[in-house]
């Protein structure tokens, strides 16, 4: 089902950016 | 009013809810006096965004444009300050909301603007892994209107 999958796609989109977001480090310095 | 230029605020108010707020936080409306957003400010980093600088928002400001005004300014100065001075991020390329338009006339798409700064802050903090991951628990189109605004911040930011 091609819906199922760009709905899949989107998701891993979402949780890659999110993921790479949390392992950022904070913009305080020190 | 275009659904694009409204999508950025509906998503950001919706993630607004997530926080615990007193005062109702449904509508544009709700939020042009700026006291919801110096309560979400004031947890997302209660060490800047005090409980001093808190009781300096008037809450009982109605329909009085001035004092909305007032509390806005106070919330942009303070938003603007923190970026530089806590985050080091230069945000000078991101055009500020124009407050008087939000005041007045509760413009969505102007304070689309300045709740995009309040995320910007959350998804920076000490505590931005709590926020991040309340975010991930949002409906997908509204993380996807977040991801974007966030992307937006990031391409303005200069270290």
């Amino acid at each position: 089902d091609p819906n199922m999958k760009a709905g899949a796609a989107n998701e891993g989109v979402l949780a890659n950016f999110f993921n790479s977001l949390l392992s950022k480090k904070t913009g305080a310095p020190g | 009013m275009d659904e694009n230029k409204t999508a950025l605020v509906e998503s950001l108010i919706i993630w607004l809810q997530t926080f615990n707020i007193s005062a109702p936080c449904r509508t544009v409306e709700d939020l042009t006096t700026g006291a919801v957003i110096s309560q979400a400010l004031n947890q997302i980093d209660p060490s800047w965004f005090s409980d001093g600088w808190l009781s300096r928002i008037k809450g009982d400001v109605e329909d009085n444009w001035r004092l909305k005004m007032n509390n806005l300014k106070k919330v942009l100065q303070m938003i603007v300050d923190y970026y530089n001075e806590v985050l080091a991020q230069e945000i000078s390329d991101f055009p500020l909301p124009d407050l008087a338009l939000v005041a007045e006339r509760s413009d969505p798409v102007q304070l689309g603007r300045l709740l995009q700064l309040v995320l910007g802050c959350a998804v920076r903090c000490e505590r931005k892994q709590e926020y991040i991951q309340i975010i991930m628990t949002l409906e997908e189109s509204v993380q996807h209107v977040v991801m974007t605004a966030i992307q937006e911040l990031m391409s303005k930011e200069t270290v």
